[in-house]
Formats: C-alpha cells, structure tokens, sequence
C-alpha cells in the first residue's frame, strides 16, 4: 500500500534461452532479500517467467510487462471507491 | 446492491461485498440455491459453497461471480444448461481463500498465500495449491516458508483445504471438479507432480481441446492446454492431483485471463468478457460430464 516508501515496482518478463539461465533465475528465486515476487517461476526454456522486481537486474534479457504497479494499484482502488460512492 | 441485478459485475469488490451478493442470490432464487459453510478460515472466517439444486454432481471453485447471475437466468431457458441441472447438483466456491482475499484488500494487493503462522520461521501462509495429498512436498513446491509456493508442514494442514477434501469425501459422489485460478490462458488436468500420463489422458485431452475452442468462439482469446506438468512446469500437491485421485475423472484446472500484459491486475473491465468466455468452457466440460456418467 502506499504507505510503504517502496521504489517503484515493475513486473518483467524474463525469456531464458537455455537450462543454464533457468538455474540462474531459480538461484535468484532462493535469496529471500532480492524481495523477487516470482508471478510466473522458472519453468524450462521457452517459458516466459514474470517477476515483480523493486528494481531491474543485471543482463539477462526482460521486457517490461507492467511499468509501474502502483499506478495499476490506484487506478482499481479508485474505480472500486468511485463505484461505492455512486 | 440491493439485488443480483443491481450487483455491479464490471468491478472489483470486498470479501463483505461477494458474502452479501451470496445470500442475495440464495434469497431471489430459493428453489434453485442454498448456501452451505464448509468451515471457518485460519483467522476464523466462514468458507462458504453455494449449491444450485439438481440430482447428480459437479464441483466448481473459484468462479467468477458475474457466472451466477447466468446460472440462475439460463436455468429454464437454454435447453443444454438445464438438462445438466436436471440431472446434476452445482456446488461453487467463489472465495476459496477469505483470509487472504481480505489481506489483499488490506495491506498487500499481491498476497496469494492463506495467513496461516508456521512455527519456527517468521514469513506466514501457505500455497493452497501445493498442500493436497497428491505427491505432497515433491518437487513441484517448496519447503521454504518463506516461498510463495510453500506446500506447508503436512497435506491438508491448511483448513482452507481441509474444508474441501472433508466436504468432497463426505459427499462422495463427485464427478467433475474443476479449480480456477489466474493468470496464463490455460486449461490443464493431471498431473502436475509427474511426468507419466493419467490413464483418461486422451480423453480429458480431447474435451480440454473443445473446451478452449468453445472458450475462443467468443472473443478470440487463446488458451492453451494439457497436463499440468507440460503445460506449466511440475507442480505437486496440486488440487486436480488429488481430486483425480479420489476417482474424479473430469478434474480440470483453468489458468484464466491474461498471459501477462496485467497478469495478476487484470483491469476490472475485463471481468465480465472473461466470466463470459470462461462459461462456454465449463458448460463444454458440464455436458460432456452429464453425457458421459462413469
């Protein structure tokens, strides 16, 4: 909520190329500190893995799915208040 | 809303909300559905079922609401719909997780664990789609309490699943179950936490195929489908593994809308096209279940 001073948070999507970057992406799954919101986990080659980051890392390929979930946030509680009040 | 009609479906709502739209729905149509609770929540809420009247038997959990209001419209004026409520009874579980439905409106929008405290480790919750009695603690799941896919300390430790393999037991004459989730566009049946095919596979591969093109007749939206473990990656301890393994051939698990451009914030104005094309599918799943008893 916006109470929390949080960077902005992004969801990407991560196209791993091979078995190799899979592992990778589980290891950075483990370490509890990098805060990684795995929304789709690492699976195998081919399967896009979507994780809500505080901030983007290092040079395995991403696109950015979501720019700035806070936004979203705001955007669905408003239309949630804005519907209750009329 | 003071009635189903006045229920806004093009928006999100609180666990308050969707509990009152319940009674709302067994007081317009009392002849066709009655509420059942099938236990309380680890924070103490009721879990609730509704269960639309007919004879025979299927399961449907985690649907989305605008679904109802179709269900008590159709019933009497589509002829396939009624049929499969002439002979088979309905049961929905729209809020399978209250505890942590009522967190994300709370604290954290992207809580998707139940709030159960696990002794020994500060992180809370558990995967409720890691902790059914189907290859429990496999890999598939984790043994992290910390991971969002967390199986728990034992199968069934968390009464949010409990609830439901008590009622599927007592009730003990199941014959299609079928668990909704987000996101992906998938339709999947068993098994998640192995490899070896299920012995109905080309059966349940066939209907999965007319059910996602039933789905995709509507809007276009494309669905993929096939075993858990193909489809998406190992799972164990997940739902449809142990609902099959209780002898319910039609257990199917949807991954709905979107494959990620939102993926978990899927817009509100969504809500009703999905509900909508989702229909088509369970309705495929419903009548092949009617038509072809086991």
């Amino acid at each position: 909520l916006p109470t929390l001073t949080l960077p902005r948070h992004q969801v990407l999507r991560i196209s791993v190329a091979d078995e190799a970057q899979v592992q990778k992406v589980k290891e950075l799954e483990d370490l509890e500190d990098l805060q990684l919101d795995f929304w789709r986990g690492p699976a195998h080659p081919g399967f896009p893995i979507d994780v809500r980051v505080p901030s983007p890392s290092h040079s395995i390929s991403y696109e950015t799915m979501i720019e700035d979930v806070q936004s979203l946030l705001e955007e669905e509680q408003e239309q949630m208040f804005a519907f209750r009040s009329r | 809303a003071r009635s189903t009609d006045t229920f806004n479906y093009a928006t999100y709502h609180t666990l308050e909300e969707i509990y009152d739209f319940l009674d709302l729905l067994v007081e317009e149509n009392p002849h066709l559905v009655s509420k059942i609770q099938i236990g309380n929540t680890y924070e103490g809420r009721p879990i609730y079922v509704l269960k639309v009247t007919s004879t025979w038997n299927t399961l449907l959990n985690g649907l989305p609401m605008q679904t109802f209001g179709k269900i008590t419209q159709d019933y009497g004026q589509d002829a396939a719909f009624t049929a499969i409520l002439d002979t088979m009874d309905i049961f929905l579980e729209i809020v399978t997780n209250p505890d942590g439905f009522a967190f994300t409106h709370s604290t954290n929008r992207m809580w998707r664990k139940t709030r159960s405290h696990t002794a020994g480790s500060l992180c809370i919750g558990v995967d409720p789609n890691r902790n059914w009695d189907a290859g429990f603690g496999l890999s598939g799941a984790s043994s992290n309490p910390c991971s969002e896919t967390y199986h728990g300390k034992f199968a069934n430790s968390e009464v949010e699943v409990k609830s439901i393999v008590d009622f599927v037991k007592d009730h003990g004459n199941i014959k299609a179950f079928i668990s909704i989730h987000s996101y992906s566009q998938l339709l999947m049946y068993p098994y998640g936490y192995k490899t070896e095919p299920v012995p109905d596979q080309d059966e349940l591969d066939q209907l999965s195929k007319a059910a996602v093109t039933a789905l995709a007749s509507l809007y276009g939206t494309k669905f993929n489908y096939g075993s858990i473990i193909k489809a998406i990656y190992q799972a164990s301890g997940s739902t449809i593994d142990w609902t099959y393994s209780q002898g319910i051939k039609y257990s199917f698990t949807f991954e709905l809308r979107d494959t990620g451009r939102y993926g978990f914030l899927l817009p509100a104005s969504q809500i009703i096209p999905t509900a909508k094309e989702t229909w088509l599918a369970l309705l495929t799943i419903m009548e092949h279940t009617l038509n072809h008893p086991y």
